[in-house]
């Protein structure tokens, strides 16, 4: 609203701050937001990526409800809006503190002449969480587009899984996470729980050996993710995967020395 | 204590509350008027942050000042614990301040940003806009 923007201009600070009492505000500014330093310059077109602009949602649906107003239906739910497919997020945003988007650092895709099963693998990144902070949601989300490859009504099977363990010489040890099934034509965002894992990274970081995603038929037979239409990171910016984590302050928060 | 004393012109003119020296104290001028709430908008894109603060474009933070004197009845939202600290202060004025004008109702404000990695924050900061005024 370009009025009411005006109209907070106006009241901003009456006179010009030198360059010193400029740097002073922006260092108590970072105090507040709990940051040592402010992060580095960022490339614009991040802010385009899939997570921003799903975090933006979340903030929409915030900032509304902190200023007392009816909260809209703008959370980006696209795929199947039932009861059963409702998101975390819904549940979760009131009670958080804190909401954390993470960007998904290593995409593995099996060779899929050498092995039977097919699979994609993603790792996130949790080691800067802030301080004081417990998990009370966490989500992977994948995008999947329509494929017109397949026959319109085979049911296909998405199953997640936390890699507990890697071997050299044989298959990783696995822990189910959570499955849906989608259909080819279908298109929209998945969401996977995956609330037990990160707190089980945020306890112990070094078992964080990353997310492995497997499309089966319903017969068994393994699907190429990618075929099936579930977008990577080399996919286009919007439709990323990327995980979403929910946090709220523990009751003695940790307050910042200054 | 003696050297502050020195400064004083006049019993009676404690400030409500100590006044430390802070980077938004740049309004020097002698406040006279009674306790409110005063507009401060802090502005991300002035501090040229708008690179990596996603939202808000600035933060309304919002301040209390002006004076708590004595009577408190034209004072809106003074608290009872405030009429007795103003009496104490008239019977020690050297010894007991002035009530303070303080925020007495304070809500939420969140800010969306990134961090040095390219993952976002949204961070809900509890009890950082001041939405009213009053003595205490």
């Amino acid at each position: 609203n370009g009025s009411l923007m005006n109209q907070h201009h106006s009241n901003f600070i009456h006179r010009r701050l030198n360059s010193r009492e400029r740097r002073e505000m922006q260092k108590e500014i970072l105090s507040i937001l709990g940051l040592s330093r402010r992060p580095r310059p960022l490339l614009s077109f991040k802010r385009s990526a899939s997570a921003p602009v799903f975090m933006l949602d979340l903030y929409r649906t915030m900032a509304s409800e902190e200023t007392g107003r009816v909260r809209g239906a703008s959370l980006p739910f696209h795929m199947l809006p039932s009861a059963h497919h409702r998101p975390l997020e819904e549940s979760f945003l009131s009670q958080a503190d804190t909401i954390m988007s993470f960007v998904n650092g290593v995409e593995q895709t099996e060779d899929t002449f050498h092995h039977k099963t097919q699979w994609k693998e993603f790792k996130f990144d949790l080691t800067r969480i802030p301080r004081g902070e417990m998990v009370t949601a966490a989500e992977f989300r994948i995008y999947k587009t329509s494929n017109e490859s397949f026959p319109g009504n085979l049911t296909l099977h998405v199953t997640v899984y936390q890699v507990l363990q890697e071997f050299h010489d044989r298959e990783p040890h696995l822990l189910l996470l959570d499955s849906q099934e989608m259909w080819p034509m279908e298109e929209g965002w998945l969401e996977f729980d995956i609330t037990a894992t990160s707190n089980d990274w945020l306890m112990n970081p070094h078992y964080n050996l990353g997310l492995r995603l497997f499309v089966e038929t319903e017969g068994g037979g393994s699907v190429d993710p990618g075929s099936a239409g579930l977008v990577g990171r080399r996919g286009p910016r919007t439709k990323r995967p990327f995980m979403v984590t929910f946090f709220r302050a523990s009751q003695a928060p940790v307050r910042t020395i200054r | 204590a003696a050297n502050r004393r020195k400064g004083r012109k006049k019993y009676g003119e404690r400030p409500s509350c100590e006044r430390l020296p802070g980077t938004f104290g740049y309004n020097g001028r002698e406040q006279t008027q009674v306790c409110k709430r005063h507009d401060l908008y802090v502005s991300f894109r002035e501090l040229d942050w708008q690179d990596w603060i996603i939202a808000p474009e600035g933060y309304e933070a919002f301040y209390c000042d002006g004076d708590c004197s004595f009577p408190l009845g034209s004072h809106m939202n003074a608290s009872n614990h405030a009429i007795v600290q103003a009496l104490v202060h008239l019977m020690k004025p050297d010894a007991v301040p002035k009530p303070c004008c303080a925020p007495t109702k304070l809500s939420a404000t969140s800010v969306l940003y990134f961090d040095d990695k390219y993952n976002v924050i949204l961070k809900k900061y509890r009890n950082m806009v001041a939405k009213s005024c009053g003595c205490q």
